[in-house]
């Protein structure tokens, strides 16, 4: 049986599961251009 | 050993008792197959590791960037948007404000839903609507008056019925539409 | 303090990757220096700087406020490693060695900050780091390196790209959930990562799929460790589910993987997990096409694809043990005392828990008769190349004798495993699904197991039932040889007492 401590472990692994913001491409030089921008909330917000 | 171990198995209604079916007698793959963008009928077999968002579909919120190349050939282009023999440098605002105004429509679109929430955005935006393009709150598209033809304006003066461009970003193409416009529903 | 002086290099270091394109040249001044002036020019100080900077990341991480840029200080940490291994000068030591003491820092850190913090540790600014890591590497190698102009530095760095997955796949099974179960999402996450998987898949001559072998292995054996058949933990049941689509991801990709796998990964995979073993056993090479399995005018003997043996990427044979000659001599010269031998060492000295459907525990050793059945298969299909056909298409064969004699002198959990084993060669057409095919329809008519033939049939009945009872995809062997059985003409599979019995069973064989 697993372990108390380890089930503990799992759940909260399971509650910081990455997801696919975490696994994306870095981008730490943004151009001025792609500096984030207070636009429009009509505007798409997804790509 | 024998079949009758299958029976628990075989018999669904009291599944809960010996084994979690969804994991022995398994699931129905299609929708999981679908989430994964793996078509098994279609012809076409594309790899979808190279694009894998995560192992989950609760986890699997955006698109990932995927493995890509940009030859040298894409990147220093001398003799364009006015940047003389140097290729063209992109690194403060007022300059990059006027190289926008050189974009074609379609590129300006490409940077308006391709970088959402950034100075790019809001620059195309400024640089279409003085292009007479309006952008529809409602239906997210950007939208201009068809030129052969006048709008007939309504009593109230609060809409107008007429033939319009419409941008769609799906299908990626201009495309005429007689509709009736409130002049609310744009910005 | 020096911790504080490393600091700010690296805090240093964070603030430039924000404000120049990574491949700028003040980058490599800052490099140079860090190098000229005592930063990083030794492995001591390497290791502090390194230990430094992963200790400021994951602390920016937890104190940043969560919707900003949280990984900043992380990104820039693994944009360092990888511009270090392109562009210092190894000539004392290698570029897989220094990759290592990196790594190892890493792990120092991780392992510290998982024993200090308990369930409180964070996974994500780790996943991060490894993640980021693996983006830098693939920007860097991008159209084989096509950046690097040095002609030396770009043929070096060509060179140590397998040994750069080899080390991250050997960390990586150093945090396997057993070991680190509070990382095991992450984990799971970074094997299926989209710039580590395909590339491990894909490295030539499939120089990465042993370690892909060895970290599918764990996840599988972390699964089959905790799977419970009453109760399964809820995280247990979202691995799986990630388990299930990442093999299917997989098996879209590169089936050949499974194909050539499918030994080792069944070595793994929990016997509960009947749907899984279908979607491993079930995969064919992309380029062939299979004719339809279902088709009343099918006969795999006239099949033209039987006539290949299928491709093993881990030879069984490794897994004889000390019974690999005792089988050998067996299959040249078939003797009794040989099989008796052979007969008595396939079993454990204790019972070993087992998840299976209808068992909880065996006294087999499950491996070691998956290794002797496909091996005798992979040697039958070899002999079959070398003498004819009937050299091994026959019940006198000591191909098929030694199955038999294994199924007659052994319990009837051995007879169990044996047919279990050989209908996990049922694949797609192939000289392995042709023999055995042969081998199973020819034990489940033969006359010669006296009382035992009942029960033999039964368990025949049942492996094939418990296949195909499952949620698609169904293996082609499976179909084909099931189908053949009932189309026996003799008896009727409906007949049979043991069907008869079962009236869920006798339902579903009619319809069949």
């Amino acid at each position: 049986d697993m372990p108390v401590s380890m089930a503990s472990q799992l759940e909260s692994s399971l509650l910081n599961c990455p997801d696919s913001l975490d696994a994306d491409t870095p981008h730490l030089f943004q151009t001025p251009l792609s500096l984030p921008h207070p636009t429009s909330i009509f505007f798409p917000n997804e790509t | 050993y024998g079949l009758k171990a299958l029976l628990p198995l075989i018999r669904q209604e009291d599944q809960s008792s010996e084994y979690d079916s969804s994991m022995t007698l398994g699931i129905d793959l299609s929708p999981v197959l679908h989430s994964l963008g793996i078509h098994p009928n279609s012809v076409y077999r594309r790899k979808v590791l190279d694009t894998f968002q995560s192992p989950w579909v609760e986890t699997s919120r955006s698109e990932v960037e995927p493995r890509f190349f940009t030859p040298d050939s894409f990147k220093n282009i001398p003799n364009v948007l006015q940047a003389g023999d140097q290729p063209p440098s992109f690194n403060s605002v007022q300059q990059d404000h006027a190289k926008i105004a050189l974009f074609q429509d379609e590129t300006l679109f490409y940077l308006f839903y391709k970088h959402p929430g950034t100075v790019a955005q809001e620059l195309t935006y400024l640089e279409l609507r003085k292009r007479n393009w309006r952008y529809h709150k409602t239906l997210k598209v950007w939208l201009t008056k068809d030129p052969m033809m006048e709008p007939i304006v309504a009593q109230d003066g609060a809409s107008e019925r007429g033939s319009y461009v419409f941008f769609d970003p799906q299908r990626w193409e201009k495309c005429q539409r007689d509709f009736v416009l409130f002049y609310n529903a744009i910005m | 303090t020096n911790k504080e002086r490393m600091y700010l290099v690296f805090t240093e270091w964070v603030k430039l990757l924000q404000r120049v394109p990574s491949d700028d040249v003040g980058v490599l001044v800052f490099i140079r220096q860090m190098v000229s002036k005592g930063v990083l020019d030794q492995s001591d100080k390497l290791i502090e700087f390194c230990k430094a900077a992963i200790e400021l990341s994951v602390n920016s991480f937890k104190e940043s406020d969560p919707t900003s840029e949280v990984f900043i200080a992380i990104d820039a940490f693994s944009t360092l490693i990888v511009k270090l291994l392109c562009l210092l000068d190894f000539s004392q030591s290698t570029r897989k060695e220094y990759f290592e003491i990196i790594f190892s820092t890493i792990t120092l850190v991780f392992s510290e900050d998982q024993a200090k913090n308990g369930n409180n540790f964070n996974e994500r600014p780790y996943f991060r780091l490894l993640s980021s890591l693996l983006c830098e590497w693939e920007y860097l190698r991008g159209h084989n390196f096509a950046k690097i102009k040095d002609a030396r530095a770009r043929k070096e760095l060509k060179e140590f790209e397998e040994q750069f997955f080899e080390v991250f796949a050997s960390f990586l099974h150093a945090y396997q959930p057993i070991a680190f179960p509070g990382f095991s999402f992450a984990w799971i996450t970074l094997l299926s990562h989209r710039m580590f998987l395909p590339r491990l898949l894909r490295l030539p001559d499939k120089k990465g799929w042993p370690k892909l072998l060895l970290l599918f292995s764990d996840l599988l054996k972390f699964m089959g460790q905790y799977t419970k058949k009453s109760h399964v933990p809820d995280a247990i049941s979202v691995v799986y589910k990630g388990t299930l689509r990442i093999f299917l991801a997989v098996g879209n990709d590169t089936p050949e993987f499974l194909v050539e796998n499918h030994y080792v990964l069944l070595n793994y995979l929990p016997m509960v997990y009947m749907q899984l073993r279908n979607i491993i056993l079930a995969a064919f090479p992309k380029k062939l096409s299979i004719p339809d399995p279902y088709d009343p005018n099918l006969e795999i003997e006239k099949t033209e694809l039987c006539q290949d043996a299928p491709l093993i990427f881990y030879d069984p044979v490794q897994d004889l043990k000390n019974l690999k000659k005792p089988v050998d001599n067996y299959l040249r010269i078939p003797t009794t005392s040989l099989m008796r031998t052979i007969s008595s060492g396939v079993y454990l000295n204790e019972y070993e828990r087992e998840n299976g459907i209808g068992y909880d525990k065996t006294a087999v050793d499950v491996k070691l008769i998956n290794a002797i059945v496909l091996h005798v298969g992979i040697e039958a299909a070899l002999e079959k190349e070398k003498t004819s056909a009937n050299a091994i298409f026959n019940t006198e064969s000591s191909y098929y004798t030694i199955l038999t004699n294994l199924i007659t002198e052994g319990t009837t959990e051995v007879k169990f495993y044996v047919v279990q084993a050989i209908s996990n060669q049922l694949r797609y057409p192939n000289a392995h699904t042709l023999w055995f095919n042969y081998v199973l329809k020819n034990m489940f008519t033969s006359n010669e197991w006296g009382d035992n033939k009942a029960e033999i049939q039964e368990i025949i009945i049942r492996t094939l039932l418990e296949r195909i009872i499952t949620n698609k995809p169904h293996c082609w062997g499976v179909i084909v040889t099931f189908t053949d059985l009932l189309r026996l003409n003799d008896e009727s599979l409906a007949d049979l007492s043991f069907i008869k019995d079962i009236p869920e069973v006798e339902l579903i064989v009619r319809n069949l």
